[in-house]
């Protein structure tokens, strides 16, 4: 199964039209494998992006270079995969 | 030795889901079938659950959760939902009214391919798996795939997209099946296409900034029905129409169904809470439906009472 160690989801808040576009950019780097949650397209929406974790810097240096605003929402993805795996292998103890 | 909370509160898989659907039937053989309405593209059968106390065609009421794979909320919560509609019947009394004038049917997981791949190989793929000739990306956004607006703004012709709208309207057996069964079934009053994350509620338009022509009553009723919804664990959600309210979108189910005159289409997004996105912990399944159903029941119980 495809693993996902390191990839974090980043927050970005868009207040300028600017933003919008260059998020629009960023997505059209097909290197970078962003998994866009959302599509950018209205200000003031959150926009929730799956970065990998090898494009981590890339991006961030991106979003802080342009004054693009952003958390990180997920710090790891796969460690939330972990939990979801280990819950359903509960719920199958639970089943049995 | 499974009580019935911990089964609705853990995810499950394609097989399990199936099975308990069977479990469900034999449990309500006088409410609950189980109908297919087709094989997705690599072959898996698409069911409905049927809920019906008539042996006419009564008005209908349709329901799809999970057309997008990763999205594992909405197919728990459909589970949670089948569940609710069989065990009420009989004992709330506007559901019972409402299942003794109509059938609600219910497709808990719309698009197999992706949620068995969810499963298998990649749990945050999102689209169908049919294969895209001259493309090595695999699938097509079932949620771009509708014959309205088709192609048109935020759909991608790019097949390795997330939204790639796909060769032509219907081009996938997942959507084709269920625009096939509602035109077919002829007297469906209202389709509520369940996702998730955003939290809000949403109606037509997707594809064009025109407002349907129900707006007033549309916007009003979702009102009423985000009210009863924020009203069980104040879970905030937004509401509107999806061009305004999150982007346009075109070749998107409800579009698709109003304008072949279902007046009451609606989108759910359900949670996350602002932290999860489609990783939602399955502590939420239960919240989440439990939030879901008296908003659902807003937009079935205003179908019944106002016949068009």
């Amino acid at each position: 199964q495809k693993r996902f160690v390191g990839d974090q989801v980043l927050r970005v808040l868009t207040d300028k039209e600017e933003h919008i576009a260059l998020l629009r950019e960023l997505e059209e780097s097909e290197d970078l494998q962003l998994d866009y949650w959302d599509v950018p397209s209205k200000l003031g929406l959150p926009l929730d992006v799956r970065v990998p974790s090898q494009s981590l810097q890339l991006v961030k240096t991106f979003l802080e270079s342009n004054s693009i605003p952003y958390t990180t929402m997920i710090e790891d993805v796969q460690k939330l995969l972990d939990e979801e795996k280990r819950a359903m292998r509960r719920a199958r103890k639970l089943k049995r | 030795s499974c009580s019935w909370s911990e089964f609705f509160s853990f995810y499950h898989t394609l097989d399990e889901i199936y099975s308990w659907m069977d479990y469900l039937v034999a449990r309500h053989p006088n409410l609950v079938s189980k109908i297919q309405i087709g094989e997705s593209y690599e072959k898996r059968p698409l069911y409905v659950l049927k809920f019906s106390t008539g042996k006419s065609r009564y008005r209908a009421i349709w329901i799809d959760t999970g057309i997008h794979s990763r999205e594992w909320i909405t197919q728990a919560t459909g589970v949670w939902i089948a569940n609710k509609i069989a065990t009420e019947y009989g004992k709330n009394a506007s559901l019972t009214a409402l299942l003794d004038c109509m059938d609600i049917f219910l497709e808990i997981v719309a698009n197999p391919d992706g949620f068995a791949y969810t499963h298998s190989h990649d749990r945050l793929w999102r689209k169908t798996r049919s294969i895209n000739p001259g493309s090595l990306c695999v699938g097509v956004d079932p949620n771009r795939n509708w014959g309205v607006g088709f192609g048109g703004l935020g759909a991608s012709s790019n097949p390795c997209s997330q939204t790639y709208h796909g060769p032509c309207p219907f081009s996938e057996n997942e959507t084709k099946a269920i625009a096939n069964f509602i035109l077919g079934h002829g007297n469906v009053a209202a389709v509520i296409s369940i996702h998730s994350y955003s939290q809000v509620l949403m109606y037509p338009y997707s594809y064009t900034s025109q407002p349907a022509p129900d707006r007033q009553e549309l916007d009003a009723l979702a009102k009423e029905a985000v009210e009863a919804l924020t009203a069980v664990h104040g879970t905030r959600y937004k509401y509107g129409n999806v061009f305004s309210t999150i982007y346009p979108a075109a070749g998107v189910t409800i579009d698709w169904t109003y304008d072949i005159g279902v007046k009451y289409s609606y989108t759910f997004e359900l949670r996350d809470t602002g932290c999860y996105g489609f990783l939602l912990p399955a502590t939420q399944i239960i919240p989440t439906a439990e939030e879901t159903w008296p908003a659902l029941m807003k937009i079935m119980e205003h179908a019944r009472d106002h016949p068009y």
